[in-house]
């Protein structure tokens, strides 16, 4: 009588959670952009077996972006999963690895992410702020202000914006834009710049000093805007001989 | 979600009272547990 095959592995299992582990990592290991995600729930797990000792493992993964940027060194056990009133963001993702003698490695991973509804946000927490584009007018218009006025006070390096990382209106109480962005470091100190900013360069990547900024602007007749900013001081390497998800695809 | 409900039904068969030895079934392999919250 053939030997009945193993039982289907189990999404919580604890091998099922080591390979998500490996997964969440190598997917945020490669993301350059926006922020680090969390695992939330493994949606599904199927195992190939390619011989003894070698398996083909597909993930289904369902995560949630927490507030560490991508560049962030922070690990991600200390990155704050963004609470549902924040206007959570999930991810999907779909990845491929392969277990080797007991070693997991990520052969390729798909990834959507997008954001929850304005509608479920706002049937839980009625004057939350949501989410707006990154392109909106206000908000270009906050983060220029945060950067120049931060620039103007700093001791330290001139900061040039890299990325705008996420953007959020509230209407209630007041008229408020909240944004979040990445600068990185020039070559120049903020007097330099003012004299001429166009010669300042962004440093080399190899020593270069990114930097996350967080700025609320309140607008109306007390307008008022507060920005804050951190540099991380080192920057996460590319690592040697990966190729990346193909232009183009979802990745944040 | 079909999850809920069949764990809705497991629950109301749990309240029934049970022969001495019953197994109640496994839970489904997947999709797993949700770690923060779902939306």
């Amino acid at each position: 009588v053939p030997a009945a095959p193993p039982a289907p592995l189990g999404c919580d299992d604890p091998e099922s959670e080591a390979a998500a582990e490996v997964a969440v990592n190598y997917i945020n290991g490669h993301s350059h952009h926006g922020y680090k995600f969390a695992l939330n729930r493994i949606e599904d797990i199927r195992v190939v077996p390619q011989g003894p000792n070698n398996d083909i493992i597909f993930l289904e993964l369902d995560l949630l972006e927490t507030r560490c940027p991508v560049l962030s060194p922070t690990p991600l056990a200390n990155c704050t999963v963004r609470s549902f009133a924040e206007h959570a963001v999930e991810g999907d993702c779909d990845v491929k690895l392969q277990k080797l003698d007991g070693t997991l490695s990520v052969l390729a991973s798909k990834c959507h992410s997008h954001a929850d509804s304005n509608e479920d946000v706002v049937r839980v927490c009625p004057d939350c702020p949501l989410l707006v584009s990154l392109n909106n007018t206000e908000v270009l218009e906050t983060v220029s202000a945060a950067l120049n006025d931060y620039n103007s006070k700093t001791t330290g390096p001139y900061l040039r914006l890299l990325e705008i990382g996420r953007a959020r209106i509230q209407y209630y109480p007041s008229h408020t834009v909240a944004v979040e962005f990445v600068v990185g470091a020039t070559n120049c100190t903020a007097e330099e710049a003012k004299a001429d900013v166009g010669a300042c360069q962004l440093l080399p990547e190899d020593q270069s000093n990114f930097g996350f900024c967080t700025a609320s602007m309140v607008k109306g007749p007390s307008q008022s805007l507060r920005e804050d900013c951190q540099l991380y001081g080192h920057q996460v390497p590319t690592p040697p001989g990966v190729t990346y998800i193909h232009p183009g695809q979802d990745t944040s | 979600s079909v999850t809920k409900r069949a764990v809705a039904e497991a629950a109301q068969h749990d309240k029934v009272p049970r022969p001495v030895g019953f197994v109640p079934p496994p839970p489904p392999p997947c999709p797993g547990k949700i770690r923060h919250f779902d939306i």
